[in-house]
């Protein structure tokens, strides 16, 4: 989902 | 993963270990800013709440984990250590964090992506670190003497920022609707910070002098 991937980095 | 990305945390982790090797060998803080320190302690509690819920990768949480408790430790070395806390230039450290946070908790709560506890603090946590360097620029305008471990750290810290910048360009034109306003500006807002003290950082570097800043 787009929420997943908006914490892919740190 | 790009190389931008693994080469910003790695210099990321990089400035960390410099410091530590400060703190820890010499057993001196002198010139680093306790109230930076702190700040980038309530960064990672704030941004990594979902270290345990959320699962990205195995590096991502070793690496989250690394920052959660090298940034705690800092903070502890330069509170509760005798010899460390001695070389603390507490009356330099002067920058007010309510200056800081206060705005950032505002923003955050206005300027989000969805309004839930952890998606605030993940925000927070963004604009939180684009200015927690502002204390440490203080202090090191203030310092005469710059000793190459700090100048290292902070110079380590902004490189880091602008690979991150360089890694949101390379997926920007390599994966299909990569756009991240938010983090995009915190993170611009942040490198840009640094440019002053990469101006001064270089030129004392070529011209091989001590690294000292303008008042």
């Amino acid at each position: 989902s787009p929420e997943e991937k908006r914490h892919d980095e740190l | 993963m790009n190389v931008f990305r693994l080469a910003g945390d790695m210099t990321h982790l990089s400035s960390i270990l410099v410091l530590l090797l400060k703190i820890h060998t010499i057993k001196s803080c002198a010139g680093i800013s306790l109230k930076t320190q702190e700040l980038y302690a309530l960064v990672f509690i704030t941004r990594y709440l979902d270290i345990f819920d959320r699962f990205t990768s195995i590096y991502n949480f070793l690496m989250k984990l690394i920052f959660l408790g090298s940034s705690l430790s800092i903070v502890w070395y330069m509170r509760r250590h005798k010899a460390v806390h001695r070389s603390y230039d507490k009356d330099q450290d002067t920058f007010r964090y309510q200056f800081i946070v206060l705005p950032c908790l505002l923003l955050a709560l206005v300027i989000n992506h969805k309004l839930t506890f952890k998606e605030v603090m993940w925000t927070f946590s963004l604009y939180l670190e684009a200015v927690a360097i502002l204390p440490q620029l203080v202090l090191l305008q203030r310092t005469r003497n710059i000793d190459n471990l700090t100048g290292q750290y902070v110079f380590l810290l902004g490189a880091y920022r602008a690979l991150y910048l360089l890694n949101w360009v390379y997926r920007y034109f390599t994966e299909p609707g990569f756009v991240r306003w938010i983090t995009w500006i915190a993170g611009l807002v942040q490198t840009l910070l640094y440019a002053d003290f990469f101006y001064y950082y270089i030129l004392s570097w070529k011209n091989n002098v001590k690294l000292e800043l303008p008042a």
